[in-house]
């Protein structure tokens, strides 16, 4: 699963700098990653594990990237005017989700809910922008697909666990956003099956 | 479930 995440930010670093743009990514879904990385590893400082310690560390780090390239470095490329999605409620959502079922009141749990809900709906402003252009770069669907298979591949590893520790083990909050956030893709998944596998380029029916 | 500084997911 690690891989995957990894996997697509490294594709769309390397679909920025490499085509020098980042035309057709939404910079407010990007915005929103950054709002998820950030209020999800808050205990960063206190990460018991290296190895989560140094993927928090390169989640953060590298989405702050994608920020600077977007915002400066390849500003001139990003068009605004594709980009209207309003993620006033987005972050409303993620916010009332958080705060009406956290795991315990206090504001790490509140904090982790919000980024788990709103990292489930964050891709929206992408697919929304996908939808008005009707079309992307081959690139941009693999970075897509990648970004959301990597949530899509917890739900084999939740089941799994489920079996081998036990249902303590399984985090429900993570559970629903995580298959909420599949469904989300599963139409992005299936024009990608249908078209970018084949060879084909990514056209909305 | 697990507490935020004990979860093994990112």
């Amino acid at each position: 699963n690690i891989f995957r995440v990894l996997a697509s930010i490294f594709i769309l670093l390397h679909k920025i700098v490499q085509l020098k743009s980042c035309s057709g990514i939404s910079f407010k879904s990007q915005m929103l990653y950054l709002l998820v990385y950030i209020t999800r590893y808050l205990d960063l400082p206190w990460t018991r594990s290296s190895y989560n310690f140094i993927f928090k560390v390169l989640f953060i780090s590298s989405q702050c990237y994608i920020i600077y390239l977007m915002a400066r470095a390849y500003k001139p490329t990003n068009d605004p005017n594709l980009d209207t999605f309003r993620v006033e409620f987005l972050l409303g959502f993620a916010f009332i989700l958080a705060i009406l079922f956290p795991v315990q009141y206090t504001f790490l749990e509140i904090a982790w809910a919000f980024s788990i809900w709103l990292e489930s709906v964050a891709i929206l402003p992408q697919l929304f922008m996908l939808q008005r252009t009707g079309e992307a770069e081959a690139i941009t669907a693999h970075y897509l697909f990648a970004l959301g298979t990597y949530r899509a591949l917890y739900i084999p590893n939740w089941i799994y666990r489920y079996y081998t520790e036990g249902p303590r083990k399984v985090d429900t909050i993570a559970v629903v956003a995580g298959v909420l956030q599949t469904l989300l893709y599963s139409d992005f998944f299936w024009i990608y099956y249908t078209k970018v596998v084949r060879g084909e380029k990514f056209k909305l029916p | 479930e697990a507490k935020v500084d004990e979860k093994d997911e990112l």
